[in-house]
Order: structure tokens, then C-alpha cells, then sequence
């Protein structure tokens, strides 16, 4: 699989998000070290509520794969599942900062509520 | 196209003054470069809808506050340095427009050759539509859309953005969809 180049970025360059691209293929029920990492970037964007325990997991558990494919339907990707090439590619994409989706817990986040689309 | 939580909108003027922090900002951009490409990004933003933007010196005033930052600069949206979050925008009426000082900024492709150089007239473009009142879109070609590749370039309104903003502010009576639409079907031959 072929994963953005920008990911070979050279030493001294801190971009943390290239990390994310080893959990390609990962798939549910598996425990990644890390993944925890990738939840918290979910949970930035508005896909993954902070759970009870207010600490997130490395397991690929069921609310992972909802947020999974939640992000993968509003981002018009390939609805799946699964951490493929062309998931892992957009969530490496360097990005705005702004929430994209519903309310969630941490109170910080600016909701959008109302999706509207054209059909021609 | 989508909008934030009861569609707020700027309703106190039909022109809104914009201004750069004469303190955050980047060295290696001269400040006409950079002037120059928010003055276009915004002119995009004015060509389809009837607001008007105009250039202020006076920063705390302005009704829109641009500035580059660095890391936590306060608004409990730390930036993450280079790459990752690239910049962010309030929604109406707030004006704060922030661009992570971090990143390697870029107003001409043929001069910048780093290859995790941003394109700083496309951020600027989809964080004024934050500011005017517009979330995040689902349609990839949109400005609108979150994320923008290094060296990526977005900076032509799509009719998805074009439709969402005029649902909030009416349209530009200059503005001819028509000849829009053609526009738009260039872009996507090219």
C-alpha cells in the first residue's frame, strides 16, 4: 500500500499525526499500542466521546469502529471499517483545526448540526 | 455544506473590516505577500455574496483578526507544529482567525520548495468561511472540506460552498451562477 510520502518527513520534524499511518490494516478486536493516540484525535474532531473512564484504550473495541466509520462517511471515504490506505491517508492529512461533527462531552468543541446537501 | 449550531451569521454591517496582528506573525512572508493573498482569499468570499471586506490597520478593532501563532497561544486549541492542525476559525460573530506559525507557509509553489509547504491563500480561504459562518463539508472539492494535502492548492469556490454561503447572507447581485457553474466545469477538465 502507498501511503502520502509526506510521511517520510525527515528527523526533525515532529509531525505526530505520521505515526497513525502503522495502524494500517489494524482491524477490530485487535490491541495496538498507540491506538489510544488515534482516539484522542478522533475524539478532537468530534467522532469519539470521551469514555467513562475519561482515559481512552489502545483496543480496537465497537466505539472505535463507530467513530471509525462515522469519520469515514462524513469525510466521503470508502465506508469500510477498517484502517485502510485511504483512511490512514486522510487522517494523516494535515488538516483544519475545527471540529467536523456532533457535540461531544468535553464542552470545548463547536457542534455542527445541520447538513444540508444538493442533489443535481 | 453545513453550518454551526443555530447558523450564526454576521449580522451587524454588510462590510466587515479584517486585520493582521501586527505581533503574530511569520518572518520569511513579507507582509504585502501576505496581505496581498487575504486580500484575494476574502475577494473570493465577496464575489458571491453581498458583504464586503476592508483592510484595517487596527487590529483590536477589526471585526476579523488574522495572526500566525504558535503552540498554546490561549484559546484552548493548542497548535501542533508542522503539519497536523494547520489553522483554525470562530464562528460568527467571533472573528478570530488563526494560523499555526509553525507550519511552512507558502504564497508561491515555484519558490518554496519544502516539501511539507502549506498553501496559505487556500487555509486563509477555508477559514474565512468558517469566520462568515460555514462548517465543515462533506464534498471533497469543496473549500469547506477539512483537510488540504502539503503543496495542495484549493483556493475556487465550489458551488457547494457557493450554495451554503448564500444560504446564509443572500447572493451577490453581481454574481451569475451561469457563467459560475461554467467556471467551475473548467476547473475539473483542468
Amino acid at each position: 500500500r502507498t501511503l502520502p510520502d509526506f510521511t517520510t518527513l525527515d528527523a526533525d520534524n515532529n509531525y505526530g499525526w505520521r505515526n497513525f499511518a502503522r495502524f494500517l490494516d489494524a482491524g477490530k478486536g485487535t490491541e495496538v499500542n498507540g491506538m489510544s493516540e488515534l482516539k484522542k484525535y478522533l475524539n478532537r474532531f468530534g467522532y469519539l466521546p470521551i469514555p467513562p473512564q475519561n482515559n481512552f484504550s489502545d483496543f480496537f473495541d465497537d466505539q472505535f469502529l463507530s467513530a471509525l466509520i462515522l469519520y469515514q462517511n462524513r469525510l466521503g471515504l470508502s465506508v469500510t471499517g477498517k484502517l485502510d490506505s485511504e483512511t490512514i491517508a486522510s487522517i494523516i492529512s494535515p488538516r483544519c483545526g475545527m471540529s467536523d461533527l456532533i457535540k461531544i462531552n468535553n464542552n470545548t468543541t463547536t457542534t455542527t448540526t445541520t447538513i444540508h446537501s444538493t442533489r443535481r | 455544506y453545513a453550518f454551526f449550531n443555530g447558523q450564526p451569521r454576521w449580522i451587524r454591517s454588510s462590510t466587515l473590516t479584517y486585520a493582521l496582528s501586527p505581533d503574530y506573525t511569520i518572518e520569511y512572508l513579507t507582509p504585502s505577500e501576505i496581505r496581498k493573498v487575504i486580500r484575494r482569499s476574502f475577494s473570493r468570499w465577496s464575489a458571491v455574496i453581498p458583504l464586503n471586506f476592508t483592510e484595517s490597520s487596527d487590529y483590536e478593532s477589526s471585526d476579523i483578526r488574522i495572526g500566525f501563532f504558535r503552540g498554546d497561544h490561549g484559546d484552548g486549541e493548542a497548535f501542533d507544529g508542522v503539519l497536523g492542525v494547520l489553522a483554525h476559525a470562530f464562528s460568527p460573530e467571533n472573528g478570530r482567525l488563526h494560523l499555526d506559525a509553525a507550519e511552512r507557509w507558502a504564497v508561491d509553489f515555484e519558490k518554496e520548495k519544502s516539501k511539507v509547504a502549506v498553501d496559505l491563500e487556500s487555509v486563509v480561504t477555508h477559514e474565512i468561511g468558517h469566520v462568515l459562518g460555514l462548517a465543515h463539508s462533506t464534498v471533497k472539492e469543496s473549500v469547506m472540506y477539512p483537510s488540504l494535502s502539503p503543496r495542495g492548492k484549493k483556493v475556487d469556490l465550489r458551488i457547494d460552498d457557493v450554495e451554503g454561503i448564500q444560504v446564509l447572507y443572500g447572493t451577490n447581485p453581481n454574481f451569475k451562477l451561469k457563467s459560475f457553474l461554467e467556471s467551475e466545469k473548467s476547473i475539473d477538465s483542468g
